[in-house]
């Protein structure tokens, strides 16, 4: 037996709309530390990991380790049928072939019973070790995913560049080029609004933006973002989701041929 | 421009 309630079922929304552009079907991975997924983009460039500890639902039960196969596709079209204020409760009884959300307005008037049907799914779970990072940098996630979009109509690759003058993210296309460089900037009364950057060295990295893009999907899952980086690795994007966990992506570099 | 490598290049399965 799975159970887990969500008060604030608009998270649950946002996560999925967060997956959804990068991800078609995944696993997602029930036990008693919570609700996990691990999935990669149907070319395996980019990886995204999510997890909502059982500590930040209302109501978490989850009797045995389990995996349940979902059309991350089908479930944005189920959860389109709940408000965003709906408070969002997910089922699933071993061996059964269906997961059921239930979704309850806030004044308990109106309850909605959706039934989905859940898929085998054969998808290889990598193993991420941990690392020190060359280069950290925190910032607003709405000013990443601004850049992103920006630099995204003039190029294909974004370049990012970490020295002790900044982050610069850099493109270059048939129209012309650009750059934009944010510097450190600790000294905001508001924390949400910093930038900060945590160099141990100067690291240039250049990464499709077409994959970056669909990460600031997350944008309204955290004030701040956090672009963690070392050369000839992955870059790891990373939106934390207040109480409850993160959802992280990993995105292999370019190299020049 | 460049070469776009995978994911799986740097991690493996677990």
């Amino acid at each position: 037996m799975f159970e887990l309630r969500l008060v604030q079922g608009s998270l649950l929304k946002r996560v999925i709309d967060a997956i959804k552009d990068l991800v078609n079907d995944a696993n997602f991975d029930c036990s008693s530390t919570g609700f996990s997924l691990q999935a990669m983009d149907s070319s395996h460039v980019a990886l995204v990991a999510l997890l909502l500890r059982s500590e930040g639902f209302e109501h978490f039960r989850c009797d045995r380790t389990f995996s349940m196969g979902m059309s991350i596709a089908n479930m944005a079209k189920m959860l389109k049928c709940a408000s965003n204020d709906d408070i969002i409760t997910i089922k699933a009884d071993d061996g059964t072939d269906t997961v059921t959300f239930m979704f309850e307005s806030p004044s308990q008037d109106k309850i909605s019973d959706i039934e989905m049907k859940l898929m085998d799914i054969d998808s290889d779970h990598l193993g991420i070790p941990d690392a020190e990072y060359e280069a950290i940098v925190r910032m607003p996630s709405t000013e990443f995913g601004s850049i992103c979009t920006s630099l995204s109509t003039i190029g294909d690759t974004v370049t990012i560049a970490v020295s002790k003058q900044g982050v610069t993210f850099s493109t270059k296309g048939d129209i012309g080029s650009g750059n934009i460089t944010c510097r450190q900037n600790s000294s905001t009364e508001k924390p949400e609004e910093a930038t900060i950057i945590e160099m141990k060295e100067p690291v240039v990295l250049t990464f499709a933006l077409k994959y970056i893009t669909t990460f600031t999907k997350a944008t309204s899952l955290s004030s701040q973002v956090t672009i963690s980086l070392s050369s000839d690795m992955p870059v790891v994007v990373e939106y934390k989701i207040a109480e409850m966990g993160h959802i992280r992506y990993y995105l292999a570099p370019k190299i020049e041929e | 421009g460049g070469v776009q490598l995978a994911i799986t290049d740097y991690y493996r399965s677990s």
